[in-house]
């Protein structure tokens, strides 16, 4: 996947855009405002004064052939809907879209969007817990090389134990938590006598590195 | 820690508000703007119309009396700023604003903002990670009563090995990761035999009873 297109240049996509430039995507960005585009053409692989909502403008940008796109208009709620539908129409496989508010983001996946973010609602939630609980860092100290990572049908650690698998010290990975069953009920801090189950889906804390390597192993 | 200060009631503020107040704060909202105020009135101990970088207005309103204020301002940098610099003035403890830029932040910091929120940039920067590793979650599926917690001088900890402590099974807590030394370096995943240190600050997972728990039998 190297592709992407970023709709609406406001600080979200602003910051999108030249973060995935810098990891090596091709990056277009559209946006309505000349001075928008102005001030990221430098930074990512072009940028175009652009409205989003005209689909010819996007055919005639090639913006059809993008393997992920991103709608990051923010108040016009209007113009974000009209976007992703379009995006979706012209045969882009991913679309990922900003909403304002829960009803937004009902419509967008409606129309097809992929993913909805809700920037402003997460971050209050999670502000919300850490003023209850001075305590607590609601991230993780966010190392570029670490992440949360989803594990699906661990056929290979089946069967077996947490305790008997030892993945903290074999690989450096932490099974942080375990969605298991119909239900897809999650547990956390599974016990080191959990027994892995063939549908589980285990959610693990490691580098990108030991997670190439515990798939290389398990796959 | 009971009172709590909401300047503008955008998205952001909005959402803040509504949590805090069902988690049992009192919490005082402002903005300019009457259809915002009537929006959030019942959902919230107090919603009111006024201009927030008027310091009269403020101090008639009882501000200077919260706990805690969290600037939610999103637009206009100048009264972002001013609001945040007339709030310290007053004398509230802690002051947590947003900011649309690192210059804002810069400038929010410099006049005594004890924390800044970069909504936008820190979503963009958890996207861009997921984008470039689709197995990767940006988050904690986060569950009410989990979070990730700060433990710091954990000396009745010190001078033992974490495979001795058995915090997963005795607490289930989980020590994801381990600030040491006068660097402050941070290690992920400590591995069974790592030593804990009385200066370390440990980086633990788990739920507020299982970190009440710990805390009690530790301090
Ligand atoms: N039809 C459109 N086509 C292209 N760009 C658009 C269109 N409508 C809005 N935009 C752009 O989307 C960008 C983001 O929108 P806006 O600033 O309203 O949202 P925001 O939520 O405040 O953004 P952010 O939080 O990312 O700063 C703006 O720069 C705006 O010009
Ligand atoms: N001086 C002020 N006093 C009180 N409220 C203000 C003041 N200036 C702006 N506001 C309010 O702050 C709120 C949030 O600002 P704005 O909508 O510009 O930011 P935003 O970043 O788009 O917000 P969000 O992302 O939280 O939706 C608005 O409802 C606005 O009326």
């Amino acid at each position: 996947m190297r592709q992407i297109a970023i709709i609406g240049l406001g600080n979200f996509g602003y910051y999108l855009g030249r973060e995935l430039y810098s990891k090596g995507f091709d990056v277009i960005g559209l946006d309505v405002q000349q001075e928008v585009v102005q001030k990221v053409k430098n930074e990512i692989s072009e940028a175009v004064v652009a409205d989003s909502t005209d689909k010819d403008t996007l055919m005639a940008l090639g913006i059809g052939q993008v393997d992920l796109a991103v709608v990051a208009i923010g108040t016009n709620m209007l113009a974000s809907i009209i976007t992703t539908f379009h995006l979706k129409e012209m045969g882009i496989k991913r679309v990922i879209a900003k909403a304002l508010s829960e009803a937004h983001g009902q419509i967008l996946s409606r129309i097809g969007a992929n993913e909805i973010l809700f920037p402003e609602r997460d971050l209050a939630h999670s502000l919300a817990r850490r003023i209850q609980n001075p305590n607590m860092l609601e991230y993780l100290p966010s190392i570029q090389d670490y992440g949360i990572f989803e594990l699906i049908h661990p056929r290979k650690l089946s069967g077996k134990a947490l305790r008997e698998l030892d993945l903290t010290n074999q690989y450096g990975i932490q099974v942080i938590a375990i969605r298991s069953g119909a239900e897809k009920e999650l547990t956390f801090i599974p016990r080191a006598d959990y027994i892995v189950k063939e549908n589980d889906v285990m959610i693990l804390l490691g580098s990108n590195q030991a997670m190439d390597h515990l798939l290389k192993d398990t796959t």
